[in-house]
């Protein structure tokens, strides 16, 4: 989903709260594991 | 296993390659080390990043390496 | 300074509050939190994933919290 790659870590963050994933930072190493939890929460 | 874990936590000052860990074989390590994990401490950082979770992180192992099930909860 | 960074790296099994770390305070730890590192061991994770190299993190921790260049140092 493109919108989520294009969103900053910091809004991925406050998504994954908002969808109760539990997550650590949003950074480099981080963010395609979140992106993907998060396209799956949000199919 | 408590062992494998005190040895992989008690790596930040190590210098091991990521085949060290157990669980990671020469196919695994390849692919991580890739991915800039070539190191133990490395994935030691990923690790404290996910915030010690074991799912989170056999999750990640997984889509990292294409470790099956086993091998990322060793 | 050896014993700081010992204790930092000594820090995966911990559960200290990022403020333990020396150097940063209340209003950076405050930042750090904001961004998940709340905790010391992430924030060792963080250091472990620019492979130990300390000018990385200090310009990471710069950024990250705004802290000074003696602030990243410490």
């Amino acid at each position: 989903m493109a919108t989520l790659s294009s969103k900053s870590n910091q809004e991925l963050s406050q998504l994954l709260d908002e969808y109760g994933i539990k997550h650590g930072p949003v950074v480099g190493s981080t963010r395609s594991l979140y992106e993907k939890k998060l396209r799956d929460a949000m199919a | 296993t408590s062992q494998k874990h005190r040895d992989f936590v008690a790596e930040p000052m190590g210098d091991k390659p990521v085949t060290a860990l157990s669980g990671i074989g020469e196919a695994l390590g390849k692919k991580l080390e890739e991915q800039g994990f070539d190191k133990a401490f490395v994935v030691l950082g990923q690790f404290l990043l996910l915030r010690k979770d074991r799912e989170l992180f056999a999750e990640w192992l997984k889509d990292a390496s294409g470790a099956n099930a086993r091998q990322a909860g060793a």
